[in-house]
């Protein structure tokens, strides 16, 4: 992941769909879904990843989210292996 | 804690380490894997066996991006560091670290014991922990290596699946936590450690600082993961070490970290062959002798040429009068000798020969 230098708002939406993709099966389940509702869906994702860690859970991508999507860690998803 | 069913099926499963890092030496790789299947293997009835050919049920390797028939891919320097697949046939149980990363045994980049027990958490059917102190939570978190890196979440979600240890090897009937002022106390081992003594017994160990009252109590896992319980005998040797002794191997520990290639045999010291165990040991940092307590008789052992000296064993009751015929653990103090028996204690000045106090066990833990 890209280090915690500024990112541009497209840079960080990009940042988080890969790390939910990865870890929250976002591609799998959202793969059929038209744009608008591809969009609630990656809130729902936001917060579903967010509840995980303990973070508040607003469906934005806040400073302590994008934190913890660039931190190392394991490959395996939290949800649905 | 999360895990997936029906885990491994055997308890006894074999792993592989298909291939080496470069950023450490192979001895270290090894270390680092035994020490983070062991991590499980504490808590569980699973035994783990190396073997260097053929399929294991986890073969371990280190691999970098798209990787041969990996579903999943690696992603360069830090983001991901590892992944693994929970219990089955071919793929599963299977562990991979990314290459591309800076492993390491104790330094900076990424602690590789701490990581490949995570993984093996994964290998043995558990899934991510949302407790943020669980050794299962996603994000690498740089623990000391040293202590025990499982936290109880851990231990409840793998025995979930695997149940605990086996009922033989279960903690003893009866107290299985030692009191430290319970006036029948006995202890297993006692040995200085720089400016520490350290009291083992059972899983336990009690810590006390030479200028300092207050006493520690912690599970002898919590320093030193590799380590048995139930030890016999321990000594700190002049060369600022400490020797640990478990029915006929020892293991030797600079600070907090036991040295690789242990444990030995007690017989590379010298012991002759019908030496099964050691009861107590002692070093004179004045003369740099440590005596060994075996039954009724007592060995002596020159630090300097590291050979046994000629003349013992000698019978403990003529060597050291006064304090009977057996040892149960020993320790040196400001040029005392401290030896333990059952639930009491002999202050002996190696000078005079001769007994200078008798105390209960624990007078060292203000009772």
């Amino acid at each position: 992941f890209p280090t915690a230098r500024k990112m541009d708002p497209e840079e960080t939406m990009h940042l988080a769909q890969a790390y939910l993709n990865q870890f929250y099966s976002l591609e799998i389940e959202g793969s059929h879904l038209v744009q608008s509702k591809n969009r609630t869906l990656i809130d729902g994702k936001i917060r579903e990843m967010q509840a995980f860690f303990g973070l508040a859970v607003t469906g934005q991508l806040d400073s302590n989210t994008l934190a913890i999507m660039t931190t190392p860690r394991c490959g395996v998803p939290d949800v649905g292996q | 804690y999360g895990y997936t069913l029906p885990g491994w099926r055997r308890h006894n499963l074999t792993y592989r380490i298909v291939n080496y890092t470069p950023d450490m030496s192979r001895a270290d790789v090894d270390e680092a894997i035994r020490n983070g299947l062991e991590v499980w293997s504490r808590v569980t009835p699973l035994t783990f066996t190396k073997t260097s050919r053929g399929i294991a049920d986890i073969m371990i390797a280190f691999r970098t991006r798209v990787h041969g028939r990996c579903p999943r891919y690696f992603d360069g320097p830090l983001g991901v560091l590892g992944h693994a697949f929970p219990p089955g046939l071919g793929l599963g149980g299977d562990t991979h670290f990314d290459e591309d990363e800076n492993w390491t045994k104790d330094g900076a980049g990424f602690n590789l014991f701490l990581v490949a027990a995570h993984e093996f958490g994964h290998a043995l059917g558990l899934s991510h922990s949302n407790d943020q102190t669980a050794l299962m939570f996603p994000n690498y978190v740089s623990l000391d290596p040293n202590k025990y890196p499982l936290s109880q979440d851990d231990i409840n979600g793998i025995q979930s699946i695997y149940g605990s240890l086996p009922k033989a090897s279960a903690k003893p009937k009866g107290p299985t936590v030692p009191h430290a002022c319970d006036p029948d106390l006995t202890f297993d081992a006692v040995t200085t450690l720089r400016r520490e003594v350290m009291f083992f017994k059972g899983r336990h160990v009690w810590r006390i600082y030479y200028d300092i009252t207050d006493v520690e109590f912690e599970l002898i896992s919590s320093f030193w993961p590799l380590l048995p319980t139930d030890i016999q005998a321990a000594y700190e040797n002049p060369k600022d070490k400490i020797l640990v002794f478990k029915d006929d191997n020892f293991w030797m520990i600079r600070g907090y970290a036991v040295l690789p290639d242990y444990p030995k045999s007690i017989h590379t010291l010298g012991f002759p062959r019908h030496v099964k165990k050691i009861d107590a040991a002692v070093c004179d940092h004045s003369l740099r002798k440590t005596y060994f307590f075996v039954g009724i008789w007592c060995w002596r052992f020159d630090e300097a040429t590291q050979t046994m000296d000629k003349g013992y064993p000698r019978r403990v009751v003529k060597y050291f009068p006064g304090i009977g015929l057996r040892v149960d653990a020993a320790f040196q103090y400001k040029g005392f000798f401290y030896f333990f028996r059952g639930s009491k204690q002999f202050e002996y000045d190696p000078k005079a020969k001769n007994i200078t106090r008798m105390m209960k066990t624990n007078t060292w833990f203000q009772c």
